[in-house]
């Protein structure tokens, strides 16, 4: 339903200004948590390692394995976990 | 399953954990209690005995903390990261840390438990009511001395049972002062507080002097939180303070004004626009019991599964009747062995937990377990045409849910375990039943998982996993897959359904819904569609959701949230007292 009135919207002391886009997100995350290296990112080319390792994230998650930074894999990563690595020691 | 690299494991069976340092979130108690059963998670299915000692080094050294916390992977503030643990060995192996920027409760909110009183240190009961007024909160009213107490049942007014809850005034954790409360003002480094304070400490623990001179004596304890203390923010574990002013308004509730993630929030002080401090209010939060299950997996060497429904799976997902996988069972017996108590299949309800519900094998993907097709039309016999109380001794009022919730016929129906109850509107003497499912609907299995009657053709149709009949009278068409209604695999049952005219209905499943066209009996396209784009503020996996006297329900746990055609959430309450109406 629309509000009587515009909401206004204010950034919160603490909070980031600008969260953080959907590819930085998916960089942070498939590193931090083992699907991807530095090296590797620096190795081939951005988009290649990426879908590669995104392709992994979601073989291992049982997400449906497209490759694609797609709404459900985007859920996923915002979604609260372990902070364990998935992959590696 | 999976291990560590090397099939890292202890090289004894008898382990010890020690707490090091406890959530101000939830009393010490609650917290000792959760980690107790989540060992007990798997010293039931192996050889393996844990033992708490308060001193000295353990196998499994457990703490709480924020941000970098000495370990060098630092934690990310509320919600993200919710703990981590190291693989067995020495050190810091083997140990588990839990990310208090989390707000941790056993995952359906907060929990006050309370001291002193007579209610023997039970929880607070929200909402109860104390001189005829409902509250949800701890109160000082009725009270000279300030201090904060609750009800510990849902009326004060009716049982006189209550219990004080967490202050600082009352007691304070840890630190050297052996619970002792806190003294206002007290003096630290030359300057009075009269409140608690993270000043000169870096991890953000609310502490105070529990003398009037800490300078002078040193003696200081840690704050328990408040109910209505704040996640996050910049003022965590400081108390909302109503009514407060935001730009320009006044509120004496948590809103979300401003906000464009709907996330509630209040102000610490009462004023939001000069003085900039605020925090989250209290949401379900994170069970720190299946979170410190699936940490403790991990401390005895078990990694990540990738299997969605393992405890070892690293996503988070509340599970109100817990029950360890059989993928976490072979991945700990590969590693430990069985132990001598009950087959890992039968595990015994676990103390604080639910019966477990009995799961009825479902039909393999490939068709439903009958050959009916939908033209056939399956005769049964026709029984009574009363149904006929099977056991009265069976009080709805005893249950602590339902399979399913409907409304048939304008009578409210409760169905458990193969029996239904009927509250009627018609009926002034409240609750008809337990009848038989059997009885009145034929060939049902008797745990069922949704209801709804069609409005237009008062057809009754019956869901349980991916199956589901369609009863005219007593004659019933069925099972079938919901595959055939154009439901997809990704749907593992059914847990409710809205009429909404027009010959439309919703079915809800997991966090999403479909709407299905019941003449056809086919699903429309464009779905399923995400719950909580439309049905905002409700628990996005109900139990139960259902259509009564034109209002939405939706229940989880032991309350139901009730939200009108113009999708507000206009209460929340309680399924027994509210809606069963049980005294």
């Amino acid at each position: 339903p629309l509000q009587s009135k515009p909401q206004a919207v204010v950034t919160f002391p603490g909070e980031l200004l600008s969260p953080l886009s959907d590819v930085e997100l998916a960089e942070s995350y498939l590193m931090r948590f083992g699907y991807t290296t530095e090296a590797e990112v620096r190795r081939s080319s951005k988009h290649v390692s990426l879908a590669k390792a995104l392709r992994k994230m979601q073989k291992q998650l049982g997400l449906k394995e497209t490759g694609e930074l797609d709404a459900s894999t985007l859920e996923a990563m915002r979604a609260p976990r372990c902070g364990v690595p998935d992959v590696g020691g | 399953f999976l291990t560590f690299q090397g099939d890292l494991k202890w090289d004894h069976m008898d382990l010890t954990y020690r707490v090091m340092n406890y959530s101000p979130d939830l009393d010490r108690a609650v917290i000792d209690d959760a980690f107790k059963r989540a060992f007990k998670v798997w010293s039931d299915v192996t050889p393996l005995t844990f033992t708490q000692i308060y001193s000295g080094e353990a196998d499994i050294m457990i703490m709480f903390g924020s941000q970098e916390h000495g370990d060098g992977y630092p934690f990310d503030g509320k919600d993200g990261l919710l703990a981590h643990a190291f693989p067995p060995g020495s050190g810091i192996q083997g140990d588990a840390h839990f990310d208090d920027d989390e707000f941790w409760t056993l995952g359906t909110g907060l929990v006050v438990k309370t001291r002193y009183g007579n209610a023997n240190g039970a929880s607070c009961h929200f909402p109860f009511i104390f001189e005829g007024r409902s509250y949800s909160r701890c109160i000082t009213e009725g009270r000279t001395d300030g201090m904060l107490w609750c009800a510990t049942t849902a009326s004060y007014d009716a049982d006189k049972t209550y219990g004080f809850c967490p202050s600082e005034l009352l007691y304070t954790n840890g630190g050297n002062s052996d619970g002792s409360p806190c003294v206002f003002p007290f003096i630290f480094d030359g300057t009075s507080y009269d409140t608690c304070t993270t000043d000169g400490r870096s991890d953000g623990y609310r502490w105070c002097a529990t003398t009037a001179n800490f300078d002078r004596d040193k003696k200081y304890g840690f704050c328990p939180n408040r109910d209505t203390a704040v996640i996050g923010g910049n003022s965590q574990g400081d108390p909302c303070v109503f009514p407060f002013t935001f730009l320009g308004q006044s509120y004496s509730a948590c809103t979300s004004e401003g906000r464009q993630d709907g996330k509630l929030w209040c102000a610490t002080t009462s004023n939001y626009d000069t003085d900039k401090k605020w925090g989250f209010c209290p949401d379900r939060g994170y069970s720190i019991f299946l979170v410190a299950a699936h940490e403790f997996g991990h401390a005895l060497g078990l990694d990540h599964s990738s299997v969605r429904e393992a405890l070892m799976y690293p996503m988070y997902s509340y599970v109100q009747d817990f029950q360890l996988h059989a993928d976490d069972i072979q991945g700990i017996q590969y590693l430990y062995g069985r132990g001598s108590g009950p087959e890992p299949t039968s595990l015994a309800p676990l103390p604080t937990e639910e019966p477990l519900p009995t799961e009825e094998p479902l039909p393999t993907e490939a068709g439903s377990a009958s050959t009916t097709t939908e033209e056939e039309e399956e005769e049964t016999p026709e029984p009574t045409a009363e149904p006929s109380p099977v056991d009265p001794s069976r009080d709805a009022c005893a249950e602590k849910n339902f399979d399913a919730i409907t409304e048939i016929n304008g009578e409210l129906h409760f169905f458990k375990n193969g029996k239904y109850w009927i509250r009627s509107p018609f009926w002034k003497s409240g609750i008809q039943g337990a009848f038989s499912v059997a009885d009145t609907w034929p060939g049902l299995p008797a745990a069922i998982d949704a209801v709804f009657q069609d409005v237009l053709t008062k057809r009754v149709f019956f869901f349980a996993g991916r199956q589901f009949w369609v009863f005219s009278g007593k004659s019933a068409v069925g099972p079938r897959g919901i595959e055939k209604l154009g439901i997809g695999k990704e749907a593992g049952r059914i847990s409710g359904a809205l009429q909404r005219g027009r010959g439309k209905v919703l079915l809800f499943s997991g966090e999403n819904y479909w709407r299905l066209d019941v003449k056809v009996q086919r699903v429309d396209k464009g779905y399923p569609r995400a719950t909580e784009d439309v049905f905002t503020g409700v628990p996005l996996d109900a139990r139960n959701v259902f259509l009564y006297q034109d209002k939405y329900h939706f229940c989880h746990g032991s309350f139901y949230w009730r939200m009108t055609p113009r999708y507000q959430v206009d209460r929340v309450g309680y399924v027994k007292y509210d809606i069963l109406q049980c005294p």
